[in-house]
């Protein structure tokens, strides 16, 4: 997507070879144009596939995912990763191995919102080594529902979890994908 | 809001006198149609007070809060209650103290987004006892921005926050204003 491409170029900071920051228009301050034109990216890309949820997950995959179900006109459904005053209900629940943090955490989401009669697109901000969307489809699965596939605003392709997820099948659309982050430098996929 | 008032109808659930739960259209499930119009009616009370940015908090004040960034098109900031892998700037805290967890939170924004030259719209999902609202109002205050007010989707009238936030002089705009909780019913303002 080159809308979103130049807006890494431009704003985006290469803060070590393996991460990149941007906080001024995805995980801290949120450029609504831009999320709304990739709420419209996601749609396109799935709008023959019969979904019916999407699933995210708390926080940055929010203002994505909620632009992506305007534009399909479908519920969005975010994980939690946290207790919630009233997510008190029956609960799907799945682990989230974070290396990072080098602690595992557990998501959840209400087993009212979803059956074995929805097809679900997993969108989320970034996609690394693919843990968090892996724990989303594990939650898809569990009830039983179809996952149309996943959409990622950011797929870091130099780590293993997009290459992970579509071993195993799954669908993967990436609106960027970067193939390096070394020199300082935003290198995308096409651009070898 | 009409329409936000119906959906409280036909699915909110009274949990107790205190607590009403919107798990099926704000607080996990979430309408983006719904998202969409409550943006546009904050953006419509809003409109000429030349707001520059909107405030929210993760998680549940990001949907309403990027759609009424989407009618003024103005960026939207959430501030953040944990750690976040690349929010490591110069940043405004304020401390929020919960009732309910018996416990003070930490909140924080980045101080490169904010400015004396902003005017700043504040959002966020529930408007309870008002601590975070004012932890919102506090971020703001220390950047020297100006308020232009506080946009709240359900407030809990019969909770001291409407009150406390309007006595310090804040235009408090809630799209719904419940007086009760009682008897497993909810009364919103106008109807006593
Ligand atoms: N900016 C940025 N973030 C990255 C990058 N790579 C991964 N992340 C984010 O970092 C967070 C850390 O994830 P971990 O669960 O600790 O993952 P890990 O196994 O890779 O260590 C996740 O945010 P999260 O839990 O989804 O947080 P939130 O923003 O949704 O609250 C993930 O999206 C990157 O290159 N740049
Ligand atoms: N559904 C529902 N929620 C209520 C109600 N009253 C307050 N809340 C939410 O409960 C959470 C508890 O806030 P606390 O900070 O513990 O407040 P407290 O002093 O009132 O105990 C807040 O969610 P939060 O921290 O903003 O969580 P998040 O959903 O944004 O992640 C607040 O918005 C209510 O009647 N119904």
């Amino acid at each position: 997507m080159e809308l979103l491409k130049k807006k890494i170029r431009d704003e985006g900071m290469v803060l070590n070879e393996h991460v990149l920051k941007v906080d001024s228009f995805i995980n801290h301050q949120m450029d609504p144009v831009l999320m709304k034109e990739m709420g419209k990216e996601f749609a396109k890309r799935f709008k023959d596939n019969g979904v019916t949820k999407i699933l995210t997950i708390e926080s940055s995959g929010i203002a994505p995912a909620i632009m992506a179900g305007l534009e399909l006109d479908i519920p969005v459904i975010f994980a939690r990763k946290k207790k919630s005053l009233t997510l008190t209900d029956d609960l799907y629940t799945s682990k989230v191995y974070s290396f990072t943090k080098k602690e595992t955490n557990t998501i959840t989401v209400s087993r009212k919102f979803f059956s074995e009669d929805d097809t679900i697109l997993i969108i989320d901000d970034f996609l690394a080594n693919g843990h968090a969307a892996f724990g989303l489809a594990d939650l898809a699965n569990q009830a039983s529902a179809t996952v149309a596939g996943i959409g990622i605003v950011i797929e870091k392709a130099f780590q293993p979890g997009g290459d992970e997820l579509r071993a195993r099948g799954y669908r993967v659309e990436s609106l960027a994908r970067i193939s390096s982050l070394k020199h300082k430098t935003v290198k995308f996929v096409e651009e070898q």
